[in-house]
């Protein structure tokens, strides 16, 4: 499902260039459960960046579901990131004149889905991550925690097939972190979602099935879970 | 230094009110390096707002250095959190028109001090915490990590007696946690800040002297670092 061939990022103009990734190349499977950890500022969330297409690369390709998206139409984008993407920002990035309720909504209204559809699949997504009762709150008066649930869950209730999180159990705490993870698990086996995590967290990284370790923009090491 | 007795903390108004802080007592001396866990929405952040005079309480007293904070007129407030007291907020609160070496200098300009010594103080704090080669950057340029390690040097460039720190290490990884929990350390042992840290994370919590649970709103269970 993702081929990332020789990619490199930078950031600045001509004196002062920082490069962010630097000749980064791996495969995922359909279906793959994968954890990305590495120090801070070593390139994590550029990568993720780029390949939910928020960030361009400077160099390099990378093929989602066979298409290059450094070659899509900006329609083509659109529609990509819309039908096939969920994507978790490590800063939650939540709308702040919106409800809980509105910006889980958000990611289903762009889709043109029906408002009872709308309403069933937010209350059950809500239910998972335990925010129920919080989804008439406006950012501003939701915790650390209960702002990375609500952005979680706008991520994953259109259950979509590429899963990106950046530290999404960062802000919470251990039971959270479960339940998160827990959904996730679901969502790969039942649906067959693939998940790509950033975590510097060793219960997080614990759930995935491969582990890619970045430094200073280039892998320097991975590991594969053994039979279990 | 910082005397808790019977806070509450209400949001909202009449028909649809929040209890994020439910009769809180507890008292912690000068020199102390105290934790602070709990689930999320569990009232933490909101102790800390309280404490550091950035929220109010709606009923109870808080005495830093017997003083009563919950009576001290307007220029009094300003001149304890200017003088006394250091905050790590959970979200960074980085000012994004301003460079990192401009954050991390506001605390010290509002103290009216020298820009020779300003400039010192601060390449001292940001080599320590591993930062110096960013200091040119701006928010948007520096990643989830960085960014808190820039909020922190702020928070510690003025040495503060009183040091509040929410979930400081959440965006990092173990080697950046272990450069700023050891500057703590420095500061707790060598000037006797007194510190107060609120975090869910093991490694991190093992730094403190005692850790205060929190749940609901209510401290319902106290750890005590038994003699080393
Ligand atoms: N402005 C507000 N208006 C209404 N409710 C609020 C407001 N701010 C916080 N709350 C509620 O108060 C409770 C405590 O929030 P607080 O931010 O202190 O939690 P926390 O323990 O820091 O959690 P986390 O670990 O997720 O950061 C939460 O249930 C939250 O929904
Ligand atoms: N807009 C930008 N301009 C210049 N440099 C940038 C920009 N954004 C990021 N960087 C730099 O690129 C590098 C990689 O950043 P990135 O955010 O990908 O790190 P990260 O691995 O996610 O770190 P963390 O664990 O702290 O979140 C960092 O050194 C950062 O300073
Ligand atoms: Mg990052
Ligand atoms: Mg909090």
């Amino acid at each position: 499902i993702l081929n990332v061939e020789k990619i490199e990022k930078y950031y600045g103009y001509k004196g002062n260039v920082t490069k962010a990734i630097d000749n980064i190349s791996f495969k995922v499977d359909k279906g793959e459960f994968v954890g990305i950890m590495g120090p801070s500022g070593s390139g994590k969330t550029t990568l993720l960046n780029c390949i939910s297409t928020i960030d361009t690369i400077t160099t390099g390709h990378i093929n989602i579901n066979n298409k290059d998206i450094t070659v899509l139409k900006r329609k083509a984008l659109e529609n990509f990131r819309r039908d096939e993407l969920g994507f978790i920002f490590q800063d939650f990035n939540l709308l702040d004149t919106l409800t809980a309720y509105e910006n889980i909504a958000l990611a289903l209204t762009i889709q043109n889905r029906g408002t009872r559809e709308i309403d069933r699949l937010i209350k059950s997504v809500a239910k998972k991550l335990e925010i129920s009762e919080l989804l008439n709150n406006y950012p501003f008066q939701l915790s650390g925690g209960q702002k990375q649930r609500v952005a979680s869950a706008r991520a994953l209730v259109t259950e979509p097939s590429l899963i990106l999180a950046d530290e999404p159990t960062g802000a919470l705490d251990s039971k959270s972190a479960r339940l998160l993870l827990d959904t996730f698990e679901k969502l790969n086996k039942e649906f067959q979602s693939t998940i790509l995590m950033v975590t510097h967290d060793a219960f997080t990284a614990s759930y995935a099935h491969r582990i890619l370790f970045i430094k200073d923009g280039r892998i320097f090491n991975e590991l594969i879970r053994g039979e279990d």
